[in-house]
């Protein structure tokens, strides 16, 4: 049996709309630690990695591991059905074929109950080593958000290089180019880029902006967010969730032809 | 233009 409550549906609802763009299906897998998702997009350039722990939310349970095949899509549209302050148990038996929600209006008159069907996916599970980055930047995810979007306009790949002065992100396009620098600068006041940088050696790679852009769906989890770069290894993006967990994504990068 | 990389080729099937 395994059964977990959200004080509030906002957090699956944004776990949800950071990830159902790059996958269609997934196994979320269950153990007594917590709940954990990995899967990469079709194309397998990039990777989602989520973990909860069962322990900083509002109840959970999991007697024996379980995976529960999951078509995004459909949860996302049956956690539309909550309120984002509903509270929110999720619930499968083992062997189940079916995940059920139960949706707990605030002042509690109201309770709503749906069932999903699960599915048998076949999902490869890659493991990441661990790995020391060259570079470890944390910003805004506002601003993150911000500035993909911006050079999504531009061009196609960002180019992003971390050094002692700072981070700066660049695009080409057809029609022109754009660049966007933040220096790292502890000393400066309160109210401006907000940024660290960790730098042991410089680092300059290019990525798909189309990737990131699905990355940023994620700002709604964390007002920060951790980029995590080396030289020919995949890019690491890193949103917070509260203390329940975090949402990481990994992209290769692009080679000079 | 650059090409893309394959994730799998940093990351291994478990």
């Amino acid at each position: 049996m395994f059964e977990a409550t959200f004080n509030q549906a906002s957090i699956l609802k944004q776990v949800l709309e950071a990830t159902k763009d790059l996958v269609n299906d997934a196994n979320w897998d269950c153990s007594a630690e917590g709940i954990a998702l990995q899967a990469m997009d079709s194309s397998h350039v990039s990777l989602v990695s989520l973990s909860l722990r069962g322990d900083e939310l509002a109840s959970y349970r999991c007697e024996n591991q379980i995976s529960l095949g999951i078509n995004m899509n459909t949860m996302t549209k049956i956690l539309k059905c909550a309120e984002n302050n509903d509270r929110t148990i999720i619930r499968a038996d083992d062997d189940a074929d079916v995940m059920v929600f139960v949706f707990e209006s605030e002042g509690r008159d109201k309770t709503s109950k749906y069932e999903m069907k699960l599915m048998d996916i076949d999902s490869e599970h890659l493991g990441i080593p661990e790995q020391e980055y060259s570079a470890t930047v944390q910003m805004s995810s506002k601003e993150f958000s911000r500035i993909v979007r911006d050079l999504s306009t531009i061009g196609e790949n960002v180019e992003i290089t971390v050094d002692k002065e700072g981070i700066t992100f660049g695009a080409k396009g057809e029609s022109g180019s754009g660049t966007v620098s933040l220096k790292s600068n502890p000393s400066v006041d309160e109210g401006s880029s907000n940024i660290t940088i960790d730098l042991t050696d410089s680092v300059k790679l290019n990525f798909a902006l189309r990737y990131l852009t699905f990355f940023t769906k994620a700002a709604p989890l964390s007002d920060n967010v951790s980029l995590s770069l080396s030289a020919d290894v995949p890019l690491m993006v890193e949103y917070a969730i509260g203390d329940v967990g975090f949402i990481r994504y990994y992209l290769a990068p692009k080679i000079d032809d | 233009t650059p090409v893309q990389n394959d994730l799998q080729e940093f990351f291994t099937l478990v």
